[in-house]
């Protein structure tokens, strides 16, 4: 497989300097430390530190990726195994904001808010392919809006000036998605997914993500005619990137999904359903409690 | 065969005060044979906590034990540990030690970390808790 020959090829070229750190032939060619455990757990070997100063992460963002965790593996942090998805990875990166229009609210064109985002996805290793990615919008659960609202979600993905005079500037990328929300006091997360606009980006090993968001939500007028439509109170939306490591030390499910009997499914780009996860989290829980009292 | 195992039964197992049946049952059940043994740390311990957010607490397990000289379907152990097993008490070759009690079968982890940009990652890893043990 590329990975294991990505090591091989690690072996068989790496200088073995005087005082060079052994985890250090670990390091992948271009030298930048990305692969998962492996790297911190020699550093621990080598100087007994806990690893590098981390920058403290989003706290809504942290407490998204937990309960994602319990949707995904036992207490004792076993993949649970009745999940079908192929991805072994998944990342939520928050984004630096370039600017930030406040919302506009007005009564017939609705709330609009955008945005200028920029992810920085160094992060994201040679041997972890993309497989769906989603913009993750987290609502302040006291907004006094309707029920349902119709959203509009337009992103326009800004491309970097190419830096080799070879290709051509390209116009910056405009794609429109339509999706409707429905707001429930249970929902605080929804997901948009963007993997058809990210796909080629990350597949073309470029870790920096620059794009403009609008969001316009327009109450539904069947529902709650009289409602007075006010501002979403709307967190910058994170970038969620759902990915299979094929490195040795990944966990491999269509290996033992195989070894099941069941065929493994091959992923189709847009065919992963984006689902809230509270809604799919919540029903996962359910059933196993339920299963525990019988 | 016949002389080690009889020179294995000339060391003074049992003091004179034990009863018979004690004495029997060291037969009947092996002591210290290879075996899963069970092992939990929690990250806090290793300050690692500032970057492992969950599990909060991780059991690797590990196996100890001595190998019985005949290993069989028991370990799920190939023939070669045998011959390995004849080679070390034949003495045909210092540098060969018996075989060792080792890790067969792992089940995987999932790991959430915060990593050095403040992103935070879900990773599943394989081979991370020792869920049977072998001799080999």
């Amino acid at each position: 497989s590329l990975a294991s020959r990505g090591e091989a090829q690690i072996a068989a070229s790496a200088e073995w300097e005087p005082g060079a750190e052994p985890w250090s032939l670990l390091q992948p060619l271009d030298g930048r430390d990305r692969s998962g455990l492996l790297s911190p757990l020699f550093k621990v070997l080598c100087d007994g530190q806990g690893g590098v100063p981390r920058l403290q992460p989003d706290s809504r963002a942290l407490r998204y990726m937990k309960r994602l965790y319990k949707a995904y593996a036992t207490k004792e942090g076993i993949p649970k195994s009745n999940r079908s998805h192929l991805y072994n990875t998944v990342r939520l990166f928050t984004p630096h904001v370039q600017h930030d229009k406040q919302a506009s609210v007005d009564q017939v064109t609705g709330t609009v808010r955008s945005v200028d985002l920029l992810f920085n996805l160094d992060r994201v290793t040679a041997v972890e392919h993309l497989l769906k990615s989603v913009l993750l919008y987290t609502f302040n659960t006291s907004v006094s809006f309707p029920s349902a609202a119709n959203c509009v979600c337009h992103l326009v993905l800004k491309e970097p000036a190419s830096s080799s005079s070879k290709t051509p500037p390209r116009a910056p990328h405009s794609v429109t998605f339509k999706s409707q929300f429905e707001l429930k006091k249970k929902y605080k997360w929804v997901e948009v997914d963007v993997t058809a606009l990210l796909q080629p980006l990350v597949a073309s090993d470029k870790r920096s993500v620059h794009v403009s968001v609008t969001l316009t939500c327009v109450k539904d007028q069947r529902q709650h005619p009289s409602a007075q439509v006010s501002a979403l109170n709307l967190a910058r939306p994170s970038l969620l990137l759902y990915l299979n490591d094929t490195s040795a030390q990944a966990r491999h499910r269509w290996y033992s999904l195989r070894y099941k009997g069941s065929p493994s499914q091959a992923p189709d780009q847009g065919g992963l359903p984006a689902c809230p996860i509270g809604e799919e989290a919540a029903k996962g829980v359910r059933s196993s409690r339920h299963r525990h009292r019988r | 065969g016949q002389e080690t195992v009889s020179s294995g039964l000339k060391k003074p197992l049992v003091p004179a005060s034990l009863n018979l049946s004690e004495y029997f049952k060291q037969f009947l059940f092996p002591q210290n044979e290879c075996e899963l043994h069970d092992f939990r740390l929690s990250f806090s311990q290793l300050k690692w906590d500032n970057w492992i957010v969950a599990p909060h607490r991780y059991s690797p397990r590990y196996c100890k034990g001595d190998c019985p000289r005949a290993v069989g379907h028991r370990y799920g152990s190939p023939v070669h540990t045998m011959v390995q097993n004849i080679i070390y008490e034949k003495q045909l070759d210092s540098s060969v030690p018996r075989p060792s009690c080792v890790p067969a079968k792992y089940s995987p982890l999932s790991v959430l970390t915060i990593e050095p940009d403040g992103s935070i990652a879900y990773k599943e890893y394989e081979d991370m808790i020792a869920t049977r043990c072998t001799c080999r």
